[in-house]
């Protein structure tokens, strides 16, 4: 069971820190990141697999970070090597799949999903967002989060996504939506997650032990942010709709709608 | 007296909400800045003028803000605007100056301190920082703050002031200095305040009312950070060093120094 993801954000938004967040790892060490991201001149694709077990379930998940997007002080086409790294894969995996003598199981590693990184203004989304959003959603499965939403308030996070929605209205954009649910309580805490997108995330490195219950806090002289509070970010929103429920479905839709649309577009060119 | 305040950095750092901070007033209404910082797509130079009393003396404070600058997908040049402001400036003053019959009084728009607002990533500077620092720090009083500073734990914060200034000193920035003080225990405080460069700044619109106290903080789930708290931020410090004590000083230094290095290429070329 393979599953890809793509992160993708400009430096410091805190991508690293919420994958070992969202995967309670140690993936991206505490020194790595750091020198990676500095003054990188292009984008770059890197991609490390770990082996979880999710729900007894052996997992081969893929993180494809793409650090340099949107750092430079000219970022025009900072999205074309993202966009040459999916249509690869999915070039790839059309070139396992038409062999006259083909495996059982062909390797996957097409993108299943991309969580797209909002820098956290307060005001709408950046020109870069929009430019980056148009461009792949009808390529790959896009998960907007808002990054580092402990800088905002809870009315200006509310006003945030507002704006945010407003903008991928206007601008006609496709984000990947979470499939009704057949268990109708099930559905409800569906819906009461959906609304919550974009997610506004929190994430860290630092583990608090209370007694025998460890969370992962930040830690101000003003307070301490819980990942895990429900009032402190939707972290356990998204955790619960991209992990417990939808890893499926965002294979499924990859393979049955964004993959065919690229075999479609390639066979009939 | 005139002072000219120039505050540079990409939309939603919290600029305009700082200066509504620094000068306990509502220059920058709560609606204003979000329709100004949508979609722009140059950089351009607005000017807003407030007379105000401080310590006794009336003071025409005037704040050139930049909307624009680094918010586009490329921003290369994006300093030019800023720059060609600057040296228009000067160049307005050398006019006035250069009379045969001058005024008693010119009317200094010159651009006395430039603060620089830099996005809290906790890694290092961005490109654009020091191409925008590196071609300003020769022309005026740059003054570097790290914008909504509550985003950093104090440790981030220490890693990230002692990033900065790395890549200041490799990168031969000059800042403003603030300068040495006559009085022995003032110099004390100066010296405590100097360290703190970047000063790392917070601010607020919300004014809460505590019995006959009135703050400016910002409300999270977890806590409440006090614009006026010495722990919470470096605002303390960066209002006292700017407002209090060097208002003078970098009047002075734009004069004697910036202005000088003007005239001094504009008539030997
Ligand atoms: N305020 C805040 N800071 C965070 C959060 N997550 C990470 N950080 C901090 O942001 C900085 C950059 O984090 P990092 O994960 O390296 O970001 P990346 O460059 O996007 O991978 C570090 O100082 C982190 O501790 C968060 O949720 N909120
Ligand atoms: N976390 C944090 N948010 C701030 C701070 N100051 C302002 N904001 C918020 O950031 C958003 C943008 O502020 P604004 O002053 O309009 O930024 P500008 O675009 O740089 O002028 C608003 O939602 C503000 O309430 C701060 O010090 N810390």
């Amino acid at each position: 069971f393979e599953f890809n993801l793509m992160v993708v954000g400009q430096s410091g938004l805190g991508k690293s820190t919420f994958i070992n967040t969202l995967f309670q790892t140690e993936l991206y060490g505490q020194d790595f990141p750091s020198t990676v991201h500095r003054k990188k001149k292009t984008v770059s694709i890197d991609s490390s697999s770990i082996l979880l077990k999710e729900k007894g379930v052996q997992l081969r998940l893929t993180i494809v970070d793409t650090p340099g997007f949107g750092d430079a002080v000219d970022n025009s086409n900072c999205w074309q090597p993202i966009i040459d790294h999916i249509d690869s894969k999915y070039e790839e995996y059309l070139n396992a799949e038409s062999r006259v003598i083909r495996k059982a199981h062909i390797n996957d590693n097409r993108v299943h999903c991309c969580l797209y990184f909002i820098t956290p203004t307060g005001h709408s989304l950046q020109a870069l967002d929009i430019e980056f959003m148009k461009r792949l959603h009808d390529r790959v499965n896009i998960i907007p989060v808002i990054a580092k939403a402990d800088t905002l308030t809870s009315e200006e996070l509310r006003l945030f996504k507002k704006s945010i929605m407003q903008d991928i209205t206007n601008e006609k954009m496709k984000l990947y939506e979470f499939p009704e649910c057949d268990d109708d309580d099930e559905n409800k805490l569906t819906k009461i997650y959906k609304d919550k997108v974009p997610f506004a995330v929190v994430g860290s490195n630092f583990i608090l032990e209370k007694g025998n219950k460890r969370t992962r806090v930040r830690q101000y002289a003003w307070g301490i942010v819980d990942v895990e509070d429900e009032v402190h970010s939707d972290f356990i929103a998204l955790r619960s709709m991209l992990i417990r429920t939808n890893l499926n479905d965002l294979r499924d839709v990859t393979h049955n709608i964004h993959y065919e649309n690229y075999r479609y577009k390639k066979l009939s060119s």
